[in-house]
C-alpha cells in the first residue's frame, strides 16, 4: 500500500458527528463507511442517518449497542439509508419512521476485511474508509497524539467501541491509523483519534468491515 | 491514639475516633451516593491517620462497611444475607469542605474471620491497616507528585479546585446541587489519577488528561458511551473481501 493515505482530503469523509449520551457508535461507524462507499461509487458525499439505524434496525439495540454486520444487513432489508437531514439524529430510540421513497443510498452487500494491517491499509487506500471496532481503553482521557497502550491494558478481545478508519501514515516514524470517532469535535484531535499501526493495538484489526455498493 | 496533633508537616499520626467522624461520614455518604433508602451500607469500625495538607488535612481511613441484606433477586446474583466490606478512603478536608480522593473496597469473608472482623483488627500493628509503602507511593506520588515533599504544598486543593473550575467552564458543566458538585469534583480528582496512570503506561506519543468526560466515573462512561455488544454478540457472518492486488 502507499506509505500514507487520507480519505479526508479526497472528499470521502463527512464532518465529525456526536453520538451524545447513547451507545450508538456502531451506527456512526457504519454510516461513515457507507458515506465513503457512496462517494467513491457515485461521486456524491452525503451525510447519512444514524437515527434510522437506531429506530429501524431491529436486530441491534439502539443506544444499548449494536454490530456493524447487523447494520449492513438491516440497511439492505430496509432498502437503503435516508440522509441525516431527512431523518435527523435524536440520540435515543424512537419509532421507526423510515420511508423507502426518501432513501438516497443503498448497499448490495457487506464484507469482512483482513486482520493483516498491511492488507487492511491496502484495502482502505483502494476502496475507502473502513468500519472497525476497538477496545476504547484510555479514550475517556485521550487528548492528542498517537495512542499505543500496553497490550494487556488494551486487549483486542475486549472490543467495546466502533469507529471509522479514514487514513494512515507516520508521525516522526511512528506508524498510525487516523480514526474518525463520534464524540464530537471537542474531543481528541478535532474529533479524531490516532492509534498505533502494525501492532494490532486495541484490536484495531479484529473487526474491520465494509459495505459493498455495485 | 494521641489526641494532640503534631505541628503541620509532620508525619501522619493516629486519631481518636471522634476526630474521624466527619471524614468517615463524608466517605460513607459518597459510598452510598445514588442508593435508595434501605439499600445503603452502614459504617462499622473506623481507624485512620491524618496528615496536614496546606490549609487542610488529608485523612487516610480504613473502615468496615456493612451492606444491607440483598432482597431483590434481580439485583444480586448471589443472595447474601449481609456482607462486610473492608474499605480504605482518602478524604481531603479543607476548611470544612471534603473531597474524596480515593476509595478501595473489598469483601471481608465473615465466615473465615469470625464475628465480622479481620484478625487483629484493632491492633495498630495489623497489616490490614498499615498504609503499605507501595500503597502510599502509588496513590500520593504518582498523582500528586508535589506530595512527595513535606510539608504538602499550600495550594494543593486550591490547584485541584482551579483545574476542576476550568473544566466546568470549558465544558459548560452545571450540577444540580453542592453535593453533586463535590461528588463530581472527587470523581474528577480520581480520574486525574487514572489519566496519569494511562499516560505513564502509554508507549506512543499520546497525551492523556482532562477531557469532556473527566467528571464521569469509569462505570458511567462505559455504560453511556461504549458498546458491550461488540464483544458479546457474534453478529452476522460476512464473506471475506477480495484481497487488493493493485493499489
Amino acid at each position: 500500500p502507499p506509505p500514507q493515505w487520507d480519505w479526508r482530503n479526497k472528499g470521502a469523509v463527512t464532518n465529525v458527528k456526536d453520538q451524545g449520551m447513547c451507545g450508538s457508535c456502531w451506527a456512526f461507524s457504519v454510516t461513515g463507511n457507507v458515506e465513503g462507499q457512496w462517494f467513491l461509487k457515485r461521486g456524491t458525499l452525503l451525510s447519512l442517518s444514524e437515527q434510522e439505524l437506531l429506530d429501524c434496525d431491529k436486530t441491534d439495540k439502539a443506544c444499548l449497542g449494536g454490530l456493524p454486520s447487523n447494520a449492513y444487513s438491516a440497511i439492505r432489508t430496509l432498502g437503503g439509508l435516508e440522509t441525516e437531514d431527512d431523518y435527523s439524529y435524536r440520540g435515543r430510540l424512537q419509532t421507526c419512521s423510515f420511508s423507502a421513497e426518501k432513501a438516497k443510498v443503498y448497499i448490495n452487500d457487506s464484507v469482512e476485511l483482513s486482520k493483516n494491517e498491511q492488507k487492511l491499509a491496502a484495502w482502505l487506500a483502494k476502496n475507502g474508509p473502513v468500519s472497525i471496532a476497538i477496545n476504547a481503553f484510555g479514550m475517556q482521557f485521550y487528548r492528542h497524539g498517537i495512542s499505543h497502550p500496553l497490550r494487556p491494558l488494551c486487549s483486542p478481545w475486549l472490543i467495546d467501541h466502533a469507529v471509522l478508519l479514514v487514513g494512515y501514515g507516520n508521525r516522526s516514524a511512528i506508524p498510525f491509523w487516523a480514526i474518525k470517532n463520534s464524540w464530537g469535535t471537542d474531543w481528541g484531535e478535532e474529533g479524531y483519534y490516532y492509534l498505533h499501526r502494525g501492532s494490532g493495538a486495541c484490536g484495531v484489526n479484529i473487526m474491520a468491515s465494509s459495505a459493498v455498493i455495485n | 491514639a494521641s489526641s494532640k496533633p503534631p505541628a503541620a508537616g509532620a508525619q501522619a499520626w493516629e486519631l481518636a475516633s471522634p476526630e474521624l467522624r466527619e471524614p468517615a461520614r463524608f466517605a460513607l455518604e459518597m459510598y452510598n451516593r445514588g442508593r435508595a433508602a434501605g439499600t445503603r451500607a452502614a459504617l462499622g469500625a473506623v481507624r485512620g491517620r491524618v496528615r496536614r495538607a496546606g490549609r487542610g488535612s488529608l485523612y487516610s481511613l480504613k473502615a468496615t462497611l456493612v451492606e444491607p441484606p440483598c432482597n431483590d433477586p434481580t439485583v444480586c446474583q448471589l443472595p447474601v444475607s449481609k456482607k462486610t466490606l473492608l474499605c480504605s478512603f482518602e478524604v481531603l478536608d479543607e476548611l470544612g469542605k471534603h473531597m474524596l480522593l480515593r476509595r478501595d473496597c473489598g469483601p471481608v469473608d465473615t465466615k473465615t474471620t469470625g464475628a465480622g472482623r479481620a484478625p487483629g483488627w484493632f491492633s495498630p500493628a495489623s497489616p490490614l491497616f498499615q498504609l503499605s509503602p507501595d500503597d502510599r507511593n502509588e496513590t500520593f506520588s504518582s498523582f500528586l507528585p508535589l506530595l512527595n515533599k513535606d510539608p504538602l504544598p499550600q495550594d494543593f486543593s486550591v490547584k485541584m479546585a482551579s483545574i476542576f473550575k476550568d473544566f466546568v467552564t470549558t465544558y459548560n458543566r452545571t450540577y444540580d446541587s453542592q453535593e453533586e458538585a463535590s461528588w463530581r469534583m472527587s470523581v474528577f480528582a480520581n480520574n486525574m489519577v487514572r489519566a496519569q496512570k494511562i499516560q505513564a503506561l502509554d508507549r506512543g506519543t499520546a497525551r492523556y488528561g482532562v477531557t469532556k468526560f473527566s467528571d464521569l466515573t469509569e462505570e458511567e462512561f462505559r455504560t453511556i458511551y461504549l458498546n458491550p455488544l461488540l464483544k458479546d454478540a457474534p453478529g452476522r457472518n460476512m464473506r471475506p473481501a477480495q484481497p487488493v492486488t493493485d493499489v
